[in-house]
């Protein structure tokens, strides 16, 4: 079956708290 | 970390909810698809909230869509960058 995502979909952004460890 | 329940995420602006769903699906995704990870995440907030709850609840049917995802964007930048080289 076809797949229903979309590749062009927004990227998502996480908040920093959650990208720190690896900054 | 508490579970995400379905009443914490209606209390919340729908624009607030895909980033409710979107904190918790990230790191998951981003321990399979660290380069993909954003990527990957925005393609499954299209996804019904309802969907993406149970999917929460559920790493076997959140791995397989993370697959799906991951097969979708492939297709895509192969069909690009074909594009680009014709």
């Amino acid at each position: 079956k076809k797949s229903t995502l979309n590749p062009n979909a927004k990227e998502f952004n996480p908040s920093k708290t959650l990208l720190s460890v690896n900054k | 970390q508490e579970p995400l329940t379905a009443s914490m995420l209606a209390a919340a602006p729908p624009q607030e909810q895909k980033q409710m769903l979107g904190e918790r699906l990230y790191p998951l995704i981003h321990s399979l698809h660290p380069s993909m990870a954003g990527k990957i995440t925005g393609m499954l907030l299209e996804i019904d909230n309802s969907e993406l709850l149970l999917m929460l609840e559920s790493p076997e049917s959140l791995h397989s869509k993370i697959e799906e995802a991951v097969a979708v964007l492939q297709v895509h930048q192969i069909s690009e960058a074909s594009h680009k080289s014709n």
